[in-house]
């Protein structure tokens, strides 16, 4: 099993291959790859075996490689879908965020009980929640962010499982059950906040 | 030093004796505490330690003196105020936010260089940068909240810490470098979002 924190770690290093990209190298050692991304180059060799990432007979490995090997990781050669429940403050904000695009990750929808916020001014189409069935089917969504109160995280949560989804995001402040195969990340805003204050 | 990780802990130990003390009890002991929280009960015991957290001579802790510690903890008993810097997408969602305040954390200010921000629409006032050192005088401010675009990260960042900012809570996706003396926590949405997909 892969963690999160590994994860985080790939993410990390694509930045930084990026980087070396646009100065222009083809080549990159371990240990320059540890020292961009903060890590030892033990890390970065560790990390690259956990995915079967080999490095070229004459050492080094190929940037253009390394960068081809974390998109699969990531599943960003095709298409990459998500919806979000709950488009109140929160919902809003990510559907606003243009960088997701970027990163070919496309917003597809959102989904409100509130019918005020089926406007046209919403950058996405705002639904009810009676139709999120019908358009992870329709796209073939797998992925879901949970915006909406502590109240209605695990019914919106058990309606996105049985419908399909793989992967949540969850920032409404509670633990979700979810079965084996499902992954739940958190976001957990008002901690990330209260800790802050331990420090002052 | 305290890491992230355990005042997380700490803030998770919180909910969980609110819980007990709304279910009518005045007593816990660290296997209770540890179940409700999903830790052992020796992580709990350890990590009272650290703050120097006794049990009473019985067996056990009085619920009511643990939350007084917590608050102690994270400077619960007074004000706590913080600012935010960018009051765009992200900026706008946490100043909305009626969370923070039943939590005695009080949004005293937003800053932004885009003069159709300083609206009587927002919750808080909104107000030049200029005015950062001001209003963290004012009121004492030892907290923030950057939510601004990645290239004016760093520039803010220094503006805050030479104001007598000690922790920042940071949205942009990029390393802040401050002073020995000064705590960044970092929320990249963009990784939390893009790590769900290799679930998919
Ligand atoms: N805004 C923040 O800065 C912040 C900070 C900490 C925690 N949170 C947490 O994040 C979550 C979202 O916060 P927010 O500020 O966006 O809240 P919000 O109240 O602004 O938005 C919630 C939205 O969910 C919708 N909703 C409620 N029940 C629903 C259901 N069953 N199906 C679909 N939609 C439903 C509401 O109509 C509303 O539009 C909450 O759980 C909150 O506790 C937010
Ligand atoms: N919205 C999201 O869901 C999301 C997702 C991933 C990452 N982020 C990151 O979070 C940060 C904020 O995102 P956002 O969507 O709120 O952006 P945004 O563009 O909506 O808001 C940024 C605000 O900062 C202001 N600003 C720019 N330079 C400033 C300066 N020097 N001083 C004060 N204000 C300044 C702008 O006027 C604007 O109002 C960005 O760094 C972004 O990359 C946001």
């Amino acid at each position: 099993m892969i963690s999160h924190k590994i994860l985080k770690r790939f993410l990390l290093y694509r930045i930084c291959l990026n980087k070396f990209q646009r100065l222009g190298f083809t080549k990159v050692f371990s240990y320059n790859l540890g020292e961009e991304a903060g890590v030892t180059a033990e890390q970065v060799r560790k990390d690259f075996s956990c995915f079967g990432i080999k490095g070229s007979k004459r050492g080094g490995y190929e940037i253009e490689y390394l960068l081809q090997e974390i998109n699969n990781i990531f599943r960003q050669n095709g298409e990459r879908y998500v919806i979000i429940v709950g488009m109140g403050n929160i919902g809003q904000a990510l559907a606003n965020y243009q960088g997701f695009r970027e990163n070919k990750i496309i917003t597809v929808a959102g989904f409100d009980l509130d019918p005020s916020k089926y406007t046209r001014k919403n950058v996405i189409p705002v639904y009810h929640p009676d139709k999120i069935e019908e358009i992870i089917r329709e796209y073939g969504v797998k992925a879901a962010i949970i915006a909406v109160p502590e109240a209605a995280g695990q019914e919106v949560c058990d309606k996105l499982v049985s419908s399909g989804i793989l992967a949540i995001l969850n920032f409404s402040p509670m633990i979700l059950h979810v079965p084996e195969h499902v992954t739940v990340n958190y976001v957990n805003l008002r901690n990330e906040l209260e800790s802050l204050f331990y420090y002052t």
